[in-house]
């Protein structure tokens, strides 16, 4: 954000000499003082220069001052030998204000009727980045980063370093970095170069439970190593990794660790350097992967969908039995089961069971029975065929007499409609008989 | 039964025996809840009797022993048309009566077949008539508590009411045969069925089924010379048989 302009400044205006078009009167002494907003500085563009012409500007001219720096005495016109006349360049003031002068002496030649001047003015923006550094040894304008703003300019800093109260310089501050995107780029200070010497930086990785880190360094590394008997060691200068619940990992060498896979959603790196030697750095990029979860394994007399690769964080997985057979948690029914995997790696609930289904007791039949055919018991696909207690009753018709526990748990006969049968009395045919053998 | 045997045990499962306000009648089953009779055994000076008297038995073939059993009556159907105040009309002798509880049919207790649409009464064919009515012993009538049978044939139409108008010459005021009568019995006399048999099955026997052909109805005297037993023509009643216990 930039300040806008101060309303009471003109961003843009036009200024003339007196009664122009009409030659000017003698004896002038007049002064404009143009002011714009800070940070912008006055382009100042002639349309029209009629004045005078002398040596030196000596009886009539205009003068153009910043502060009290002459930036141009003209006078004559375009055409005229004479004078000095600006031409078509405009003139640009080094700062945010300008002041003209404008004056005429008491002979004004009657001869030539010369009309005075003409002029348009603009603030335009001062690029201070750009701006060469000041020769009086106070240094840039930022010390690292410089940005150009409407009227004005910010300074701003590189990772690992912050802006100094003086919103000029920026200083060394590493700590305290937390990086909770799913990816994201991280490297030392100065990277590629060497930082400052006698530097502790930290960096934490954090990101949402479920999801792992893993670690992807540059080729380019290098952190001072010392050479020791019992070989190169992590001694003064190194990057230190450390995992939740692990023992933490020192980093040093020119030699990259490649791509490091932490397993955890929470990493932390802190990166020491003290007063002496040299370190370039390290730079890394950094992803995130869904936790895995184990394989669901299967079911007797069902499946699961979908059937992946591997499933991960958030992954949901279907449990159905097949035909004839029902799902069973805990002892209890369900109609329908799902489950998901964790971010503990963990399915939230175990596979149910399949078992198979069971239709209940046949319905009894009054003066009659059944057996079963085959199957086990009432479970699916069971067979029962029902009898009349003969020789008394018998089935009523050609009615079907076995029926089959199907999938909808109900008993069916061969037909789709469940018609149960009926014993009916038998009439007239005693198990007895008159037998007369007397003749 | 005149001149007949005992009958051996679950020969005539479908026999029933009424006790009807101390009077001996019978019955027979033709459905798990329903017994069929002749109208006179339930209707007592034009009024149907109440359930409540009636007393059913079934089961065996002896009185004494089926008296421990005796089953309940819900409701008596009498046929319609039945009207007899002066014992002079057995036309339509016959009626339902619904029993209170469903029976279990086994080897003692089994249903009579009703005849088939358009069954035939051949003159000569053999049937049975059963009951715990008047027996004899070839001397003398007396009571007995064991079921007996006789087997008798089909009388011509025409020689039943000749032998009916016979005895109208000389006894006097007698029941008319109708249409929905038929007879059964010897010219010779000496097997019929007699008082207390009323109401019980005369049956005959088609591809070894016996069906209910006739109920005991009426006669003049029993086992007489010249005379025939007169029975209710069951297959004349078929409609009305099925509509009462599908009404009921």
């Amino acid at each position: 954000c930039s300040p806008l302009p101060d309303s009471e400044l003109q961003m843009y205006g036009e200024v003339h000499s007196p009664e122009y078009p009409q030659p000017y009167p003698p004896n002038l002494q007049e002064q404009w003082d143009l002011t714009v907003p800070e940070g912008y500085q006055i382009r100042l563009t002639f349309t029209h220069l009629d004045i005078e012409a002398s040596a030196n500007c000596y009886y009539d001219s205009l003068t153009v001052f910043y502060k009290k720096k002459v930036l141009g005495k003209f006078c004559g016109n375009e055409n005229s030998a004479d004078g000095y006349h600006p031409g078509n360049q405009p003139i640009l003031s080094p700062g945010n204000s300008l002041t003209l002068v404008f004056q005429s002496d008491k002979n004004n030649p009657e001869r030539h009727q010369n009309v005075g001047f003409s002029a348009q003015y603009q603030a335009i923006d001062i690029d201070e980045c750009s701006a060469p550094q000041p020769g009086d040894g106070s240094g840039p304008l930022c010390s690292q980063i410089c940005l150009n703003t409407l009227g004005s300019y910010l300074c701003s800093c590189h990772h690992g370093y912050e802006l100094r109260s003086d919103q000029h310089t920026c200083v060394l501050s590493c700590g305290g970095g937390i990086f909770d995107e799913p990816e994201g780029h991280l490297f030392s200070p100065g990277y590629p170069n060497h930082p400052p010497h006698a530097m502790s930086c930290q960096y934490i990785i954090s990101v949402e439970q479920g999801f792992t880190i893993s670690l992807n360094f540059t080729d380019n590394f290098h952190i001072e190593s010392m050479d020791t008997p019992e070989g190169p060691k992590c001694l003064h200068h190194w990057l230190q990794v450390t995992v939740s619940d692990q023992q933490p990992m020192k980093l040093c060498g020119r030699t990259s660790p490649g791509l490091i896979d932490t397993n955890s959603n929470l990493v932390k790196l802190e990166y020491h350097i003290d007063h002496e030697g040299q370190s370039n750095g390290w730079s890394l990029e950094y992803r995130t992967h869904r936790v895995m979860c184990p394989f669901p394994g299967s079911i007797v007399k069902g499946r699961v969908t979908p059937v992946l690769s591997e499933y991960l964080y958030r992954d949901y997985i279907y449990a159905r039995c097949d035909q004839g057979y029902k799902l069973m948690m805990n002892g209890q029914e369900v109609e329908r089961f799902s489950t998901i995997c964790q971010s503990n790696g963990q399915w939230h609930l175990p596979l149910p069971e399949c078992h198979i289904i069971d239709c209940g007791e046949p319905e009894p039949l009054l003066n009659g029975g059944f057996n079963f055919l085959s199957g086990f018991q009432n479970q699916y696909l069971s067979v029962v065929q029902y009898r009349c207690n003969e020789p008394f009753y018998r089935l009523f018709g050609d009615a079907n007499v076995n029926f089959t526990c199907e999938a909808d748990r109900k008993w069916r006969s061969t037909h789709d409609i469940i018609v149960q049968p009926v014993c009916l009395p038998v009439c007239g045919q005693p198990t007895n008989h008159i037998n007369v053998y007397q003749r | 039964i005149i001149g007949g045997r005992d009958a051996p045990e679950n020969t005539i499962p479908w026999q029933v025996l009424l006790s009807v306000d101390g009077a001996r009648g019978g019955g027979m089953v033709i459905a798990e809840r329903w017994i069929m009779t002749a109208a006179h055994n339930v209707v007592n000076k034009g009024q149907t009797v109440s359930h409540v008297i009636l007393r059913i038995f079934m089961g065996h073939n002896d009185v004494d022993t089926m008296k421990q059993s005796p089953l309940n009556a819900t409701s008596v159907h009498v046929h319609p048309e039945y009207n007899n105040p002066n014992s002079l009309n057995y036309n339509n002798d016959i009626a339902l009566i619904k029993l209170q509880d469903t029976i279990t049919f086994n080897s003692s207790v089994m249903p009579l077949c009703l005849p088939a649409e358009g069954a035939t009464y051949d003159t000569n064919v053999m049937g049975l008539v059963s009951g715990f009515g008047i027996a004899d012993d070839g001397s003398k009538r007396f009571l007995t508590n064991k079921l007996k049978y006789v087997p008798l044939p089909v009388v011509d139409q025409e020689t039943c009411r000749n032998s009916i108008t016979s005895v109208k010459r000389t006894s006097g005021s007698i029941p008319d045969l109708t249409n929905n009568m038929f007879c059964a019995g010897i010219p010779e006399g000496g097997k019929d069925s007699c008082q207390g048999d009323s109401g019980s099955p005369f049956t005959l026997t088609e591809n070894g089924r016996h069906w209910a052909a006739g109920i005991v109805s009426w006669g003049v005297e029993c086992g007489r010379r010249g005379t025939y037993g007169v029975y209710t023509r069951v297959a004349n009643y078929l409609d009305w048989i099925k509509k009462t216990m599908q009404e009921n």
